[in-house]
């Protein structure tokens, strides 16, 4: 474990926090993508289905379960909970078209033809993609609440660090895997644009509005 | 053919 990737997965649960949190005090989900939410759910699951396979350390098991549960914590809340208020009228991006293809490139390129590792290389290809729904919301009502954008901002910073947990881990350890590298790389560019609008506006204090 | 990788990651 080494630095980057330890405020890597801090930030990633800061980003679910301050979604649940967001949705929880504001009792509503107005502005959030429920698709990208069940996408997450299921890269969750099919990521972590080896907590019952293998241990590594409390630390994976803990924030497996963290993950997992929070995931369906939101889902919940927005599909059960707070469906009233879930925008579902701009969140039309069809996730088949990342579904399906993700599923294809896992069967085609993988490090091992079984079906745990297979499931792994699914949830590393969906994970990649799995905020476009999101992203695709905020650009199709061409703005975004603030706290919507910090987790956003959050989402994007964890893989951004995880790209340097790989390239220290390649340095330091001669590890690497093709297959999580080139998916974190995909998943960072897409955030580049949002990343952009986040500093050069949320962090002003200005709200987050795409250009007409 | 190496061993399967240990997923030690998130």
């Amino acid at each position: 474990m080494n630095i980057f990737r330890l405020l890597g997965d801090i930030s990633h649960l800061l980003a679910i926090i301050i979604l649940l949190r967001k949705i929880w005090m504001s009792r509503s989900c107005a502005g959030i993508s429920g698709k990208s939410q069940l996408l997450f759910g299921l890269v969750y699951t099919t990521r972590y289905l080896d907590l019952i396979t293998s241990y590594i350390s409390l630390y994976n098991s803990v924030m497996k379960v963290v993950f997992l549960a929070a995931s369906y914590a939101t889902i919940y809340l927005m599909y059960v909970k707070f469906k009233a208020t879930y925008d579902h009228n701009h969140d039309t991006f069809r996730i088949e078209f990342l579904v399906v293809p993700a599923v294809a490139l896992a069967l085609l390129i993988n490090h091992d033809f079984q079906v745990v590792e297979i499931l792994w290389t699914f949830s590393i290809y969906l994970e990649s993609v799995a905020i476009l729904p999101q992203l695709f919301m905020v650009s199709k009502t061409g703005e975004a609440e603030s706290i919507t954008s910090h987790y956003l901002f959050a989402l994007g910073v964890y893989r951004g660090l995880y790209l340097l947990n790989w390239i220290y881990r390649f340095w330091a350890e001669d590890h690497y895997d093709l297959i999580a590298i080139v998916a974190g790389v995909v998943q960072t560019v897409l955030y580049c644009d949002f990343f952009y609008l986040y500093i050069t506006k949320v962090l002003r204090g200005k709200k987050l509005q795409l250009p007409a | 053919e190496a061993p399967p990788v240990q997923k030690d990651e998130l």
